[in-house]
């Protein structure tokens, strides 16, 4: 409870029109994003906690967040062999996504469904104009694209991603060369 | 090689190989052109003595004459398709730039803009616009926008449902309405709407036209309090700004629904949560 009071307040706050308008000074604006920020680290936690009583049959620790996928950033997805993607649907109804996870080279992926199923995949190079944007610190150029489809309402799936093993991976270009 | 598209005849969208701002956009196989460009407004400047010398700021929008486009034409967009999502990547100029997609089985095309840093050489404001126009398509100067996802309000061009609009000095930003998830567009058989991910702001200022403000930087305070310039900057550059349009048209009886639901998808996205693997497993090791 403590913890979700944080962000609780902080939307108090954000209801004041100079935190969507942009009429506050800039020393405010810093502060609006740092109450947010904080805020919403703190409500990560009770989310990783609930979803760890959910998930049964699924890892229950180690779970992360990652809130730069809007500058197509995201240290799990872009250094990671293998990694879980859970999806947690708020909305009372299912609904079909569209994942997109930065990664650092167009290579294999298998990505796997809660029912073993491999999904189809597709690789998107990102714009330059992506690469560009100043600050943004990520080895990414590729963006790996997949339709998680029904997402249970109030709830989740969890879908194994998988880069193949690059001793495999060089066999296979060089059978291809071939 | 070939023509630049996305989707397909039920909907989907293809570009005009000698002026990419042009689109022929399809829908239920009827085609119907589409314009779709960036333009930035220039922010008046002033000393905020009189009222018409106020200059534009934080509070208000107060453009100096016409938008002015800031696409390069000669540019060639680029075209990303596979068996997911179909792309368009298209570069305008060094700090201007949007990606339009159509997800296979979707009822919306997407589009992506990302705009800044934008420049502050010439030290002239400027208020970036994406506008989205039908040629030919009769609103009766009407168009509706929402109401914080509540009831859709009806807006008409120089008009106010509470008191007689003697005169509109202000022509851009008297027409101007906060746009929290849509503005839509009728005539009376389709209806066309663009829905945000964000708040902005936003018109329909002729017939057949969409109008929504994406990113501003300006150099001079609006005297309204705030008592700085709308010129935030990061890494010692203005702002870089990154969202998401969506497209729809269809008839109207089918249209609110479509809208609605896809607002409830894209304003209320599920979450996503990463566990790291140390050791790579199979699927029936991890089950």
């Amino acid at each position: 409870e403590p913890k979700i009071t944080v962000l609780r307040e902080t939307m108090g706050v954000m209801q004041h029109h100079d935190a969507i308008s942009g009429t506050e000074k800039q020393h405010v604006a810093n502060d609006y994003a740092r109450l947010l920020s904080e805020a919403i680290e703190e409500c990560d936690d009770v989310s990783y906690t609930i979803l760890s009583y959910l998930a049964t049959g699924i890892e229950t620790s180690g779970y992360t967040t990652c809130h730069l996928l809007n500058i197509s950033q995201c240290e799990v997805s872009e250094n990671n062999e293998q990694f879980v993607l859970t999806l947690y649907n708020p909305l009372s109804r299912p609904i079909t996504e569209f994942v997109r996870l930065p990664i650092a080279a167009e290579t294999a992926y298998y990505v796997v469904d809660p029912w073993g199923q491999n999904l189809t995949v597709q690789f998107v190079p990102l714009p330059d104009a992506v690469l560009r944007i100043p600050g943004r610190e990520s080895s990414a150029t590729t963006e790996l694209v997949f339709q998680a489809e029904d997402l249970p309402p109030l709830g989740y799936k969890s879908y194994l991603i998988t880069k193949q093993p690059s001793s495999l991976r060089t066999k296979r270009s060089a059978e291809s060369e071939t | 090689q070939g023509p630049v598209d996305v989707g397909d005849r039920r909907l989907g969208l293809i570009i005009d190989d000698s002026d990419p701002k042009r689109f022929v956009l399809y829908v239920d196989n009827e085609e119907i052109p589409l314009i779709q460009e960036f333009l930035y407004y220039k922010s008046m400047v002033g000393d905020n003595s009189k009222d018409y010398k106020r200059a534009s700021g934080a509070y208000i929008f107060r453009p100096d004459g016409a938008p002015i486009p800031l696409c390069d034409s000669k540019k060639k967009p680029r075209r990303v398709s596979g068996p997911v999502v179909q792309e368009i990547h298209k570069e305008c100029n060094e700090w201007a730039s949007q990606v339009i997609r159509k997800y296979n089985g979707e009822d919306n095309i997407e589009f992506e803009w990302l705009i800044g840093p934008i420049p502050d050489n010439d030290k002239i404001g400027k208020e970036v616009i994406s506008r989205f126009h039908i040629p030919f398509y009769k609103n009766n100067q009407t168009f509706y926008t929402d109401s914080n996802g509540r009831e859709m309000l009806k807006r008409i061009v120089n008009y106010r449902p509470s008191f007689n609009l003697k005169e509109n000095v202000e022509n851009v930003s008297g027409n101007y309405y906060p746009i929290t998830s849509r503005i839509s567009l009728t005539d009376q058989h389709t209806r066309f709407s663009i829905l945000n991910d964000r708040s902005q702001g936003g018109s329909s200022l002729q017939d057949g036209e969409i109008e929504l403000m994406v990113h501003r930087r300006i150099f001079y305070d609006d005297a309204f309090g705030v008592g700085e310039a709308l010129n935030e900057t990061a890494f010692g550059v203005g702002l870089v700004a990154r969202g998401h349009h969506y497209l729809t048209l269809g008839s109207v009886d089918k249209q609110i629904a479509v809208e609605r639901l896809l607002a409830q998808r894209k304003l209320i996205r599920p979450q996503y949560f990463f566990t790291k693997k140390q050791n790579v497993v199979s699927y029936e090791e991890l089950k």
